[in-house]
């Protein structure tokens, strides 16, 4: 794992609360606003397994800590997004807090309703980008959510050991953490695989 | 990109050099300024590229690299200098 260059990081106390808000007019048309919501907050959930951290969903999008929304090319960052394919998505180093998502993808979270061959899974994406807001840079470990390229129509939602090396020495672990739960998923995982 | 670029096994003559150039400096391996005389620093940067994508590090555009260049994956360089600037703001 890596960090970015000077190791930013979240600066509060811990445990640390973080709010997320989806920007409503910056969404995807492949999915319901309830079918992203529930992928994010199951990505957000498997960071907050690991570290001291907890993230808490908000309407409030000036406000919140973290900045979801799904864009198509130049939307105003410096890093316009390139059309199907290609670049997936970008976020910020902490404490920026933004996640864009590039609008031209075809976001799926089931493939066997998604039949293009250009699908992207929303998850594996979402778990990837919020290791970017905690203050992960790419690792790599092919096996690890921060390795930076996904092919399509392939899943990578779980955490792997460098991806929880690399958070909890960020921020600490959290105390219902066990190495043999992240073991066993992963393992199930592979199984499943 | 259309997507017919992408498919899972590219042929090798999909990507040229200079594709593999604007690749490498996208994602932080050349700076902006390469020139095409520097051979060395860009295979150093293929190195580099290599070493982190976990690929058997030749130097070299073999057809492992190429299938990597082509795959979709996350904007963020991977060699994030400090000096990046448009992904490395820090402060909000």
């Amino acid at each position: 794992y890596v960090y970015f260059p000077g190791r930013p990081r979240w600066t509060r106390d811990v445990p640390l609360k973080l709010t997320y808000a989806f920007s409503q007019e910056n969404l995807t048309p492949h999915l319901t606003p309830t079918e992203i919501r529930r992928v994010f907050r199951r990505a957000f959930g498997k960071w907050a397994s690991v570290i001291p951290v907890s993230f808490i969903e908000t309407e409030d999008y000036v406000v919140a800590d973290i900045k979801i929304g799904f864009f198509g090319g130049d939307h105003g960052d410096g890093e316009p997004f390139d059309g199907v394919l290609g670049v997936l998505a970008h976020t910020f180093s902490p404490e920026n807090g933004r996640l864009h998502l590039d609008k031209a993808e075809t976001w799926a979270v089931d493939f066997d309703k998604e039949k293009s061959t250009v699908a992207i899974d929303l998850e594996s994406v979402a778990v990837h980008e919020i290791g970017h807001v905690l203050g992960l840079g790419h690792s790599s470990v092919k096996d690890a959510a921060m390795y930076p390229t996904l092919k399509p129509r392939s899943k990578k939602v779980d955490l792997y050991i460098d991806d929880v090396d690399g958070v909890q020495s960020l921020y600490g672990t959290n105390p219902n953490f066990t190495l043999s739960g992240l073991l066993a998923s992963e393992t199930s995982t592979n199984l499943a695989d | 990109r259309n997507p017919s670029q992408f498919t899972i096994n590219p042929s090798p003559d999909v990507v040229n050099i200079s594709e593999i150039k604007r690749h490498l400096h996208r994602f932080g391996y050349l700076p902006r300024n390469n020139n095409d005389s520097d051979a060395v620093s860009f295979e150093q940067a293929l190195s580099r590229y290599q070493k982190n994508l976990g690929l058997p590090i030749t130097g070299k555009p073999d057809s492992d690299t190429l299938s990597h260049i082509l795959l979709p994956r996350c904007g963020f360089p991977d060699d994030v200098e400090p000096k990046t600037t448009a992904f490395h703001t820090g402060q909000k």
